[in-house]
């Protein structure tokens, strides 16, 4: 995250972080039920085999293992069919934990939307996640308050790529607060009446985020694929 | 390796992980950064000229955002086929080596566009030094000159009649972008080879009609998409399955669609359990219901909890209802529907109602709050 802060442990307990070796952690994901997780297709390329990641939860500082945490293999991961890499449109994809994760406070899901539920332009949100900061890479995990952008508006930063219905702009034109690399399937989550907090964007993509061209990040928009996500949860739990 | 860990572009090579450096480890991959996609070779090689470690590296670099918006200007014809020369480099299939621009076409690139961008303020890439290329017919080296018919314009953008390449997406948009208004000419989807949403005018693919996922907003593109039998019933990918296999538990539709949204709770109060077995919606009889059975339908619905079973008397009810398979104790399943049978009767004339709780989410722990 550029611009943002350090978070308070346990700020964010739909947080995940998706491992591999060598490397660690690789992207960013959130939690959305006891045994799914929702993160970005992107990540996975190249690393296809599910055998290969582990989802860590409630961790904050990456370098130093918490009391909270909890770390699970993955069991599955779902693309969804139409993800393509060139553009990349219909980033998502849907991973399934070995075992249900034990629910404490610091390890809790997000609201996902209702279909006719979207993030409307202007409104504040918040996006986290361990990805590059502008000069560093950091331990902590990090947050920032963006701001949610028309999709008009958005394409407007960004001549060479369509923004579609499947993605979701959010953060300001001159790029002071925004995701980076590292931070690709992590939360844009906003906060509703009563405190709730929904899962409106994955983040996904935009410019070199410490290059000199600014801009909004793009997220995969969320309530475009409500159906499918929950279709997915539904076949692989009660039908397969 | 010089670097603590593989490059990338050889993390799939045995010979880095074994010999401990990135000799030999060069190979072809496909070409899908889309500004390059209609060029005449679709094979590439990393890392490229300007120094990208992936294609995903140079999707979002500066370059490949610079060479497009510059070619708009039209300061020269080849300027999209050397940028993309340098951002995937060809890859030569029997050496698995890249295959550079010739200097020639890097020169005349930098000469003819250099001073365009110093309008603007902008500096022409500083990895791009043309003096690392070979001349064209040098002995023993081979390089890239473009042919007469090589497309000037990437796939992200429209050519102009008068030649010029202006965005894809201003393409229509109202606004003339050519110096011959070409880009506004033709602007019907038909007349794109596209196919138009009525309710919005957005031009889709064909290849995106029927295709089980809705493009259009009143999801026009997914309907009369099928001619299912009067016994049938239509999937969601717009094939027909018999009636009697939707909601039976087994997947009969290729997409799964026969056993989604099985189980659902009326709008009523109470709530009643509702299934929708056959194709049909039914009641179910409270014969034998126990407390799990409703756990198990709240859990079908997404919803969790511990749920609260109602029996709804109703002597005169004429609505069709299912009833539990007399044998449902020993089936091990894992869908509700699967344990339900029509045309028994219902010896209690009681309907099940539920209601289940909504998943805990989207909490945040209070908090802590330490004295000063």
């Amino acid at each position: 995250i550029l611009g943002g802060r350090t978070s308070r442990p346990g700020r964010w307990p739909w947080q995940c972080s998706m491992q591999s070796d060598p490397s660690g952690h690789i992207c960013g994901c959130v939690l959305i039920g006891k045994k799914w997780v929702l993160t970005v297709a992107h990540c996975f390329e190249g690393r296809e085999k599910a055998s290969v990641w582990r989802v860590v939860f409630g961790i904050n500082n990456l370098d130093h293992p918490s009391d909270f945490m909890q770390t699970r293999q993955v069991n599955r991961i779902i693309l969804h069919p139409r993800y393509n890499r060139a553009v990349v449109d219909y980033d998502i994809s849907i991973v399934e934990l070995d075992t249900e994760i034990n629910e404490t406070s610091y390890v809790r899901p997000v609201c996902l939307p209702s279909r006719d539920q979207s993030a409307q332009p202007d409104t504040y949100c918040y996006i986290t996640g361990w990805g590059h900061m502008g000069n560093r890479m950091p331990f902590k995990l990090q947050e920032g308050e963006v701001r949610i952008i028309s999709r008009d508006k958005c394409q407007t930063h960004f001549d060479m790529k369509t923004i579609t219905s499947r993605m979701l702009c959010a953060g300001y034109e001159s790029g002071t607060v925004d995701s980076c690399m590292g931070d690709s399937g992590g939360p844009l989550v906003c906060e509703e009446t009563g405190g709730r907090w929904t899962l409106y964007g994955l983040t996904s993509w935009g410019s070199v985020c410490f290059s000199k061209i600014m801009g909004p990040g793009v997220y995969s928009n969320v309530t475009h694929f409500i159906d499918w996500i929950e279709k997915q949860i539904y076949l692989h739990t009660f039908l397969l | 390796c010089t670097q603590t860990a593989c490059p990338v572009s050889c993390s799939n090579s045995s010979t880095c992980f074994i010999q401990g450096n990135t000799t030999n480890c060069s190979h072809c991959e496909p070409i899908s950064l889309e500004l390059c996609l209609n060029l005449p070779y679709n094979l590439t090689s990393y890392p490229n000229y300007l120094g990208h470690q992936t294609q995903k590296d140079a999707s979002i670099s500066w370059e490949s955002s610079l060479f497009p918006a510059l070619v708009q200007t039209n300061c020269y014809k080849y300027l999209m086929f050397f940028a993309c020369t340098v951002l995937v480099p060809k890859c030569d299939l029997d050496t698995h080596q890249r295959v550079p621009p010739c200097r020639t076409l890097c020169k005349n690139s930098k000469e003819r566009c250099e001073s365009v961008l110093g309008i603007v303020g902008l500096q022409w890439p500083e990895h791009i030094d043309c003096t690392q290329f070979p001349e064209e017919n040098a002995d023993n080296t081979s390089c890239l000159m473009p042919d007469q018919d090589v497309e000037e314009c990437s796939p992200s953008h429209f050519k102009c009649k008068s030649g010029r390449c202006v965005l894809a997406s201003r393409r229509c948009d109202g606004q003339s972008d050519c110096d011959d208004d070409s880009d506004e000419e033709k602007c019907s989807c038909q007349e794109q080879g596209l196919w138009e949403c009525p309710s919005n005018n957005v031009c889709i693919k064909h290849t995106m009609i029927c295709d089980g996922f809705p493009d259009c907003p009143d999801l026009a593109d997914e309907k009369n998409c099928s001619s299912c039998k009067y016994n049938e019933h239509v999937c969601n990918n717009h094939e027909c399955v018999n009636r009697s296999l939707w909601c039976d538990g087994k997947i009969d539709c290729s997409d799964s669609s026969d056993e989604w949204d099985c189980v659902t709770l009326s709008k009523t109060t109470p709530s009643l359990l509702t299934v929708h077995k056959f194709a049909t919606e039914f009641h179910v009889c409270a014969d034998e219901w126990q407390d799990d059975l409703s756990a198990l339908a709240c859990q079908q619905m997404g919803l969790r909890g511990i749920p609260i079973t109602q029996m709804v008397h109703e002597p005169n009810g004429r609505k069709k209802w299912l009833h539990l398979d007399s044998n449902w104790r020993h089936q091990n399943v894992s869908a509700l529907q699967m344990l339900l049978v029509k045309g028994q009767p219902c010896h209690s004339r009681s309907k099940v109602s539920i209601v289940c709780e909504k998943e805990e989410c989207g909490f945040r722990p209070a908090a802590r709050m330490t004295k000063r």
